[in-house]
């Protein structure tokens, strides 16, 4: 069993290795990790012998070596995450049109909505489809992760249709709690969060 | 100093002892905080004692008092924390329109663009003013973060203004590292981070 916590650390672990590679730095020491996450060395050491990945005593990890390994952990390269968002809305909008996702290999196929201004237009080259068309789309399309920005009061009817369809991951945005089987992982993000984060950044900073 | 990982745990603390007050839950030990948390009970521990936060021995912690306790260090009920959002295009309204932030006593001020189109509107109550306005609107309003929402290539110029405008902090959405004085903090967040996470628990729970 594996912390979320952990998969946390090593998803800003392959960021970190990602902005290395850019800099052409060629290894990096667990300190120097530690450094860039703000985590001890040991809990470095710690995260990477949890799967498997070790350094050469001394000179440290190669950049190059230890990011292609850790995004196999993430399942890059197996084949092409395709998403698809349900609500067309701003927060959706904003997603889709940001390449952000791209870099680790996420591709998105498909948008979703009810509102018949917005069905048969596009985001980007993304076609926006009616919800009723939801299913049939998922499985023709191999859909893996359905991403929710719908008003709460539709979300656990959207995270059912997305189960029934076969949605094998659902990243959800709305502010709802949402029961779906066991077998089928939800993420939900709250942005909140980084605010309060932010917020106690500047009261240490002030302090000082 | 205190790490980021440190501070992350501590926000999701005080989301998850928000819930458990919901709930009308009294008293909670660290291994309850550590199951919903995905850390182990030792770290729960350690993370309140850095903050010298106790609980009773063998009962547990008092849901409300922690909660009230947690909320001071993140600079809750000191004054509400001003947030103004620049760049007023899907993302930045997404932010705006949902009240996720004002749980913990945040509130949007204003909004600013260089569009002609969007100034003079509103985002819900929000006016949105001419970004030449931003230091005096800031100033008056006495706005403490601002949240960036612009295009990567308007990234530096806006954190340029936020600092010469006495921003205390910024929390960035742009994929653009940005430099600014060392006594701002700065807080990036990049959402394709959790579709990442999402893409690992998604392989772990189909290898079962
Ligand atoms: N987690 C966060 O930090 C965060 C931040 C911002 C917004 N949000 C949330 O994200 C959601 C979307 O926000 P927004 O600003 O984009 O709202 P929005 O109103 O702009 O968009 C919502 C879209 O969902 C569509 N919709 C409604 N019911 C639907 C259904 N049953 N199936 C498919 N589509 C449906 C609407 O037609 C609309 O296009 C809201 O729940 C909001 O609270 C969360
Ligand atoms: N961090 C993430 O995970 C994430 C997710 C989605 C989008 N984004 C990023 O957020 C940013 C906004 O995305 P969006 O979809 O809302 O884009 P958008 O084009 O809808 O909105 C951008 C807005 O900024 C305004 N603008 C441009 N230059 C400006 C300046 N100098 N000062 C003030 N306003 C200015 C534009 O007029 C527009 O209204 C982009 O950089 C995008 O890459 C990040």
């Amino acid at each position: 069993y594996i912390s979320m916590a952990t998969v946390s650390r090593m998803a800003t672990y392959l960021q970190c290795l990602t902005y290395l590679e850019h800099q052409h730095t060629s290894t990096v020491s667990s300190h120097e990790l530690a450094a860039l996450l703000g985590v001890t060395p040991e809990q470095v050491r710690q995260d990477f012998s949890t799967f498997g990945l070790v350094g050469k005593r001394g000179s440290g990890y190669d950049v190059v070596r230890l990011k292609t390994e850790i995004e196999l952990i993430f399942g890059r390269g197996v084949d092409r995450w395709k998403c698809c968002i349900v609500g067309a809305g701003s927060l959706g909008t904003a997603l889709v049109s940001s390449h952000m996702v791209q870099k680790w290999g996420f591709k998105y196929a498909a948008a979703f909505d009810t509102d018949p201004r917005k069905i048969g237009t596009h985001i980007g080259r993304i076609p926006v489809y009616a919800v009723e068309d939801l299913k049939d789309v998922i499985r023709r399309e191999h859909i893996a992760i359905g991403v929710m920005t719908v008003p709460a009061s539709s979300a656990r009817k959207v995270a059912d249709l997305l189960c029934e369809a076969g949605i094998r991951g659902i990243l959800n945005f709305a502010p709802r709690v949402i029961k779906v089987p066991a077998s089928i992982p939800v993420l939900s993000v709250d942005l909140s969060q980084e605010f309060l984060k932010l917020a106690f950044y500047i009261q240490s900073a002030e302090q000082r």
